[in-house]
Order: structure tokens, then sequence, then C-alpha cells
């Protein structure tokens, strides 16, 4: 879940 | 991944498209106002997370900048024109008649329902998913109206469905290397690919046969 709330693509 | 890099690539090639041609020819000709406008609110609703200082590398922190800065600079642009080629201009806004009222409000109300987080970023973050998932219709709107399409509208539309299309096997690749799914951005993702294949289909019957350029 955590990992999801990066946001790491534009 | 090679499809996320070509993806962001294509991404920052159709802006950049557009930009030069505008700049260049000083022709707004066929471009949406709403369509930019409503990708201002996408990159600024999307980055909020700039403000965090929580940067994840230079890479995304500086293509995040440069779309902000980017499509800034587009309307900038657009409005020079008003007053450089009023006529020009007041015909382009006659055409662009899409109401972006029923883009936003619902794509606000599938934010508060679909999100990771009742939080304020990350409403904002999933807002600027569905909004960018149908922010090309004002644009595709004006062209089925009007028929036809100029070579920057084509070539600006094809970039944007490339990096779109190159999204999708990023995703697939992430899943199996990585083990990742983020069913948000893929759904919008699909959505808005959805939609520029329909363009896409029409921009192949036009080349192939040569037939005059519309829109179902």
């Amino acid at each position: 879940e955590d990992k999801l709330l990066e946001h790491d693509e534009l | 991944n090679i499809f996320r890099i070509l993806g962001d690539l294509s991404h920052l090639a159709s802006i950049v498209i557009l930009l030069r041609t505008v700049q260049k020819t000083r022709q707004v000709d066929g471009i949406s106002l709403k369509t930019q406008l409503l990708y201002v609110l996408v990159f600024c609703t999307r980055y909020l997370d700039l403000l965090t200082f929580r940067w994840k590398s230079v890479y995304n922190t500086l293509m995040k900048m440069v779309f902000i800065g980017a499509s800034v600079r587009v309307i900038q642009l657009i409005q020079e024109c008003k007053t450089r080629n009023a006529v020009a201009y007041k015909d382009m806004m006659a055409r662009d008649t899409f109401q972006i009222k029923y883009l936003v409000g619902p794509c606000a109300i599938l934010a508060l329902v679909f999100n990771y987080k009742f939080t304020v970023l990350e409403l904002c973050w999933s807002f600027s998913l569905w909004l960018e998932s149908v922010a090309i219709l004002p644009q595709l709107f004006m062209l089925s109206r009007s028929g036809k399409a100029g070579t920057l509208t084509t070539h600006y539309i094809f970039a944007l469905g490339l990096y779109r299309a190159l999204y999708i096997p990023n995703w697939i690749w992430r899943y199996y290397t990585e083990g990742r799914l983020e069913k948000l951005s893929v759904f919008t993702g699909l959505l808005q690919t959805a939609l520029y294949s329909d363009f896409f289909y029409i921009y192949y019957k036009k080349v192939i046969k040569g037939a005059g350029f519309e829109l179902p």
C-alpha cells in the first residue's frame, strides 16, 4: 500500500 | 524500463512540438485552449508533491517542473496570439465550445470515490489522473466539428497517444519485475488510450485511404 502512494510515474 | 523512458520522452516531445510550432509560426490554428488549460490543471494537481520536498529523483523532479512550466508557457503563447492575431484567436475560441465543467465536475467526484487515501495530496493526485484521461476531449471535439486537422494538431496528438500507449507495456513490465500493479493509473490510463485510439483509427484511415478527416 505504501509503495502505491509513492507515485513515481509522471 | 525502456517503455517508461520512451513514453516520457514522447510526452515531452508532444509538448515541445506544440511549444516550438506556436512560438515559430505564431499559429494556434486547430489547438484547443480548453484542453491546454485542463493540462495545466492536471500537472499542477498531480505534482503537488513537489511542495513537500520529498523528491524521488533528479529525473522525476526535473520532468515535473518541465511539464508544469511548458504547459503554462503554452497558455501564455496562446494569449499572446490574442493581441497579435485577433481574428485567428477569435476563430479558435468560437470553435472551442466544449463545456469543460462536464469534465472537471465528474472527475472531482471520481477522485472522492477512487483514491488511495483521503488526504488533499492523494485526492488531487487521483483527480489529476481522471482529468488527464479526458482532457483531450475538447481538442477531439474541435477536430470532429471542423472536420480537418492541421499538421501541428496531428503531430501533437500522435506524440501524446504514443506516450499513453507506451505506458501500457511499462505497467506490464513493472507487474512482472516489481509485482507492482497500480490500479488507478492503469484504469485511467487505459481509458485515455481508448479515447486516443479513436483518433488513431481515423488518422490511419485518412493516411491510408486518403479520405477526409472526420471523427465520429
